[in-house]
């Protein structure tokens, strides 16, 4: 879990950049959904 | 300087992207998709659904998927382009009426002498 | 912003078969990059869809709809 929760971390601090440069949110649920796709991968 | 988190990055990640469990969706999962005719070999079983885990879906918006979506850094691959037109002939044949023109098609090429 | 090379050594890790096998400094920092890429370009294509579709933030239908071609 813990390894989980650092991808996400990450994942979570690049989708605020994105969302900063693109001007749109992310909802919680798409940050975790993007981690978990990219932990999968 | 390791691999996980720092405990303010912990408190960060707790506080802005933690799924909580007072979410309806409490965690996420994409789920591994079974292929019967290929045989996958740790042979996993399909994943149940469970209340409060959101399984990712690759079918639910599978009528979007006939035309190529934007990209950024990374462009479509040939696999993608290929997926795109099959997505685009099945939604042809299903707005087809009377003869089917995919079978016209490959009628012409059919050689019964061919067939064993 | 990227994936710490500690942390992307740890995920190599979890999928090799021996132990003993290592990573380079080059290849760890290779997949780190291609990660933060994946990432990012998942993000954007998330975002670009809930602009066309005027939404308020990117939602998990936003995502769901550009998945395929991403995973593709």
């Amino acid at each position: 879990q813990r390894l989980k929760a650092a991808v996400h971390y990450t994942v979570g601090c690049l989708c605020q950049e994105v969302a900063a440069d693109k001007e749109m949110p992310f909802s919680r649920q798409t940050i975790a959904a993007i981690a978990e796709v990219t932990f999968r991968q | 300087k390791d691999w996980f988190l720092s405990e303010e990055e912990f408190k960060l990640w707790d506080r802005l992207y933690r799924l909580r469990d007072s979410d309806k969706i409490k965690e996420i999962r994409l789920p591994q998709v079974q292929f019967l005719s290929l045989q996958d070999e740790e042979n996993r079983p399909a994943e149940e659904p469970t209340a409060g885990v959101h399984h990712l879906s690759l079918s639910e918006w599978g009528v979007w998927q006939d035309h190529p979506f934007p990209t950024f850094r990374v462009d479509h691959s040939d696999r993608c382009h290929h997926f795109v037109n099959i997505m685009q002939m099945i939604e042809k044949l299903r707005h087809e009426e009377g003869e089917c023109s995919y079978e016209l098609d490959i009628k012409s090429h059919l050689h019964m002498e061919d067939v064993s | 912003t990227g994936f710490r090379k500690e942390l992307v050594s740890k995920l190599l890790h979890l999928h090799f078969r021996d132990d003993k096998t290592r990573v380079g400094a080059d290849a760890l920092q290779l997949t780190a990059e291609l990660l933060r890429i994946f990432v990012v370009e998942a993000a954007v294509r998330g975002a670009r869809q809930a602009q066309a579709e005027d939404a308020a933030q990117v939602d998990m239908e936003q995502l769901e709809k550009v998945l395929p071609q991403l995973v593709c």
